[in-house]
């Protein structure tokens, strides 16, 4: 399965309107000014995928995911945060009968997450149970974080083993 | 345990020789087990040998250098746990114009059976992909445009 | 020692948002004590505001605006021990068009009275310097030639 | 005092032939591909100023310092690795009473160094006496090493404060 769109609304530095990003399948760029918002979009697809650390998420708690407003755009502040992606299935992969399968998580100001799977709310482990079998989680190696290679340059012989053991 | 840690070992290095080779257009890569008795014991160094230079401890290149590593590093686990889309946020941050566009050369082949969706400052890499998203903030809020003949924004 | 420490600290704090405000176009940074009774039991933070953009803590910021401010943090100490050259080695890696042309403005600004020398892999900082040096191995041995309309080799 | 002019034979990536490169006042860029000696460049002015730690120079020992020859090239590894430094003195802060004052530092197999001051040698301690009133050392903050900014970034706000602290 490759994701056919993200719909970020609320989330992070997107505001009250849906922003949507229509992807093929293929090699797309994603580029843009210093802090216009392109590392919030990899967050977002991590937040669907039912991150629960905030920290990677880069906010401080999970409150601080939601749109915290514009004074200058003459926005509010968001009352939640919300993320859709539309996966392709034809390869049947994710176990749910549908060609295209929509995956949503949204963010409540009390920090209280709502999951849904093609529009029908459901369970945190349910939907991780669901995506795994496709190999779709958050901490799957397919997501690479701004910084991870200068980390990567900087790693011991021991670290090197212990990626490899990890995957096996 | 030590048999599978073998095999994933043999594959892993196999990939990381051929995408080290695709990366810097002809150089070799290629890992080392401090113990080959028992691995788990010692660590596992990387030797990289860029082309038309002498092969050399990993921790010895330049910071570009080891960065081209660390992206060959990644391709070749790729194969070993393959998924349908990869994200990349400023992988070539580092990287100088010759093993961009090398690398967005590879991404292409690649492309043709795996989704990449590729964060990135650099015009030899936007100037390649398929297709362009610009992100761009006004007072704060977030945007995006699709455009396959952006400008890599200033 | 704190009456030194404090006096050095409203420098540097008043440098930091002289130097970041050229560096985004506007722009303004702070430095802000935990503890201002005693400024040796805790440490500081730096609040930064980006142009059209709410002050926030850098901790907050994008990779990139986290490097304009480091960088404006290097400038602003600079003036406190001020020497007659500066050697920078990519301090632009993360930073955007933009950003490394303002930077490149700047260091033309401070030029006229210190020296810099400054390795980077940006066209944009390239086409700004008032002298240009390429390096280039060939061989595994390296070579220096002077050139000021050098292309950023590739 | 700034630098006039770096001279580099047969250290790390230098080969046999002395590099010369003359430098301005004002601003100089130094660019060319991953891997091609532009940060070797600044491992010889620190090496030159009589930086003791070879892993600052990123060298597994001193005799690493010293050019390892090249097949390709057909060269033989160097006997010795030499920097020159000239800085312009004419505003007079080296005490030394000329207008260029020439700084060098050669290192043999041995792991030897020998330094000179205007041509004459001299011991480690004195010239680095010598440049310390001109501020000249290969620990002040004017050398910013390639990956300073991005370690800047993830500084702590205690870390902060040691910096400042430190300055003092
Ligand atoms: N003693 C030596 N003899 C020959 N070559 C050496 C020696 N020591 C280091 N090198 C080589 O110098 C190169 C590193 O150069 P350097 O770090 O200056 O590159 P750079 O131009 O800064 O590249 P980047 O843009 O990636 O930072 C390495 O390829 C390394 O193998
Ligand atoms: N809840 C929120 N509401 C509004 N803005 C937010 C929120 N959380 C983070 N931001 C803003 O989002 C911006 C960071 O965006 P992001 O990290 O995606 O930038 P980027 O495009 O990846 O930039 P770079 O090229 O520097 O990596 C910051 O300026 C931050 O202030
Ligand atoms: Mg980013
Ligand atoms: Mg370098």
């Amino acid at each position: 399965p490759y994701i056919k769109k993200i719909e970020l609304k609320g989330f992070k530095s997107f505001g009250p309107q849906t922003v949507k990003v229509a992807l093929d399948k293929g090699f797309t760029a994603i580029t843009g000014p210093n802090g216009s918002g392109k590392t919030n979009i990899v967050d977002a697809v991590l937040f669907a995928l039912g991150e629960l650390s905030t920290r990677r998420l880069r906010a401080e708690n999970a409150a601080k995911l939601i749109f915290h407003g514009s004074e200058k755009a003459g926005l509010e502040r968001a009352k939640k945060a919300k993320v859709v992606i539309q996966f392709d299935n034809t390869d049947g992969r994710i176990p749910v009968d549908t060609t295209t399968v929509t995956v949503s998580r949204e963010v409540h100001r009390n920090g209280q997450s709502v999951y849904r799977l093609n529009g029908r709310r459901i369970s945190r482990t349910h939907i991780l149970e669901v995506l795994s079998v496709a190999g779709l989680s958050s901490t799957s190696q397919n997501i690479i974080m701004q910084g991870t290679i200068t980390r990567l340059t900087e790693i011991s012989p021991t670290e090197r083993r212990k990626i490899i053991e990890d995957l096996v | 345990k030590r048999k599978v840690f073998m095999e994933a070992f043999e594959k892993i290095n196999d990939n990381l020789g051929k995408y080290f080779s695709k990366l810097t257009g002809g150089g070799n890569a290629t890992l080392k087990l401090e113990n080959p008795e028992d691995p788990f014991s010692g660590g596992i160094d990387m030797l990289v040998q860029f082309p038309r230079k002498p092969s050399i401890v990993v921790s010895g290149a330049s910071g570009g250098e080891r960065s081209v590593a660390a992206v060959a590093f990644i391709f070749a686990i790729k194969d070993f746990t393959p998924a349908s889309f990869y994200i990349l946020d400023e992988i070539d941050a580092h990287l100088d114009a010759f093993h961009v566009s090398r690398l967005a050369d590879l991404l292409l082949e690649e492309a043709e059976k795996t989704q990449f969706i590729v964060i990135t400052l650099k015009p030899e890499m936007v100037n390649k992909a398929q297709k362009v998203y610009g992100v761009y903030g006004r007072n704060g809020v977030s945007n995006v445009i699709a455009a396959k003949f952006l400008e890599v924004p200033s």
